[in-house]
């Protein structure tokens, strides 16, 4: 479970400062997948950011289980998403001197823990990279790339998974499958998953949706339909 | 106008090769809007770099207009990209050092071109960027930065624009004040503009799509409706 109490973040300050978050408070249950839409540039990255610990709040406070991250210093907060998240960037920040496999396998190596490996055969199966997999990031199709950050974020089989748009290159039957998967993860597994989206289809998945507007919760949607 | 004649492009050698494109012919009609999809993976983005002489071919021909792209040399290829293409990239490209405003005039910096300030003030306006233009890549949200290298493209009129993509990050209504934009620039201007999208809605603004399966065009349809 992971949630926002009153999270405000400014970003510069006087005349060019930006209100990218205003006072959100907004809470992520364990074992639900929460969808996040919004417009461009309404807060949602920095949400995620700041709920996995990866940015700081102006003011306010984030949880994830009952730490609350805002109250951790630099290692602590490394610590934990080491041993419990699992984050698909925006931009996938894929370690460009490793190959696919590599890079998947990182956080386990990381949080120096053991990969179960059937998990890892079954993620790297759903994302469908199998011959890509000695490749490094350079050499992959932008859906590729996106989808090895994916399986890269489900490896450590973390507790919570942020997603910050994590279907936006890949064609639908691609997406659905890796939507597909998270529920299953969701619903077998009891994993916790929060994924910004701008597509109503993926947003469809979830068992809620959060809609963000000029940094601050504007609705809620409980199980959407299509 | 912008033709590819059996070009094939190959990467790597041996057992490790990928054949990313297989012999493609298909042309792209002057002052048409033309929609490229395929599952990820299956060459689009190889294809249009070919075209735009960012990449080399390992046989077969592209040309721009009339010009053969695949017999000039770099400094040719350079010249006639500067003069006569834009390019949306699937990763924006965007120079990090420079603000977007700066990234936007970019085009017509290199080109050592007067920018036409009614046509640009149009298009910063169409997306939506008024109030981040002083700002560097890092300080923009993913869309944002999507927005600047649509911008980017757009900014010194071109012939031809190869778009990867470029509404991957942005939500559906930036997203059709965008592609109503680009069709407005071919109806009115005779613009050509070749797009990679896996969103069928975006698809529908063009007035053909051409399908790509491992790196081969298997089929063509006419003014998609969705
Ligand atoms: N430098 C490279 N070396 C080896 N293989 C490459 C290289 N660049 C691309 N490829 C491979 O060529 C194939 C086509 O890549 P391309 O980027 O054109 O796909 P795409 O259709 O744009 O995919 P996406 O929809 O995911 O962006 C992919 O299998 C990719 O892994
Ligand atoms: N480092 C920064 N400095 C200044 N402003 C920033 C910085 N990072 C983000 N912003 C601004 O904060 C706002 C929210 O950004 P954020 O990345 O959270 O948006 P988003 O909802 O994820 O958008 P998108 O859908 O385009 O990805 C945007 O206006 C953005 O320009
Ligand atoms: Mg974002
Ligand atoms: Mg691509």
């Amino acid at each position: 479970a992971s949630r926002a109490v009153a999270a405000t973040k400014i970003y510069g300050s006087g005349e060019t400062s930006v209100r990218a978050l205003d006072s959100v408070t907004v809470s992520f249950p364990s074992g639900e997948f929460t969808a996040i839409m919004g417009p461009s540039g309404s807060g949602k990255s920095t949400l995620l950011h700041c709920l996995a610990g990866l940015d700081d709040l102006t003011s306010g406070q984030v949880f994830i289980g009952d730490v609350e991250v805002t109250a951790l210093d630099e290692k602590g907060k490394t610590r934990l998403r080491r041993d419990q998240v699992g984050f698909i960037f925006q931009s996938y920040n894929l370690v460009p001197t490793l190959t696919a496999e590599e890079n998947i396998r990182l956080p386990l190596d990381l949080a120096r823990r053991d990969a179960d490996e059937e998990w890892l055969a079954k993620i790297i199966d759903i994302v469908g990279l199998g011959d890509r997999l000695t490749h490094r990031p350079t050499e992959l199709s932008g859906g590729q790339q996106q989808r090895v950050a994916a399986a890269r974020a489900m490896a450590s089989k973390p507790d919570i998974v942020f997603a910050d748009e994590p279907t936006g290159n890949l064609d639908s039957r691609r997406g659905s499958e890796i939507l597909e998967f998270m529920r299953t993860a969701v619903k077998d597994f009891g994993q916790t998953i929060v994924m910004v989206t701008h597509d109503p289809i993926s947003a469809s998945y979830s068992d809620r949706v959060v809609l963000l507007a000029d940094g601050q919760i504007v609705d809620e949607v409980r199980q959407p339909t299509v």
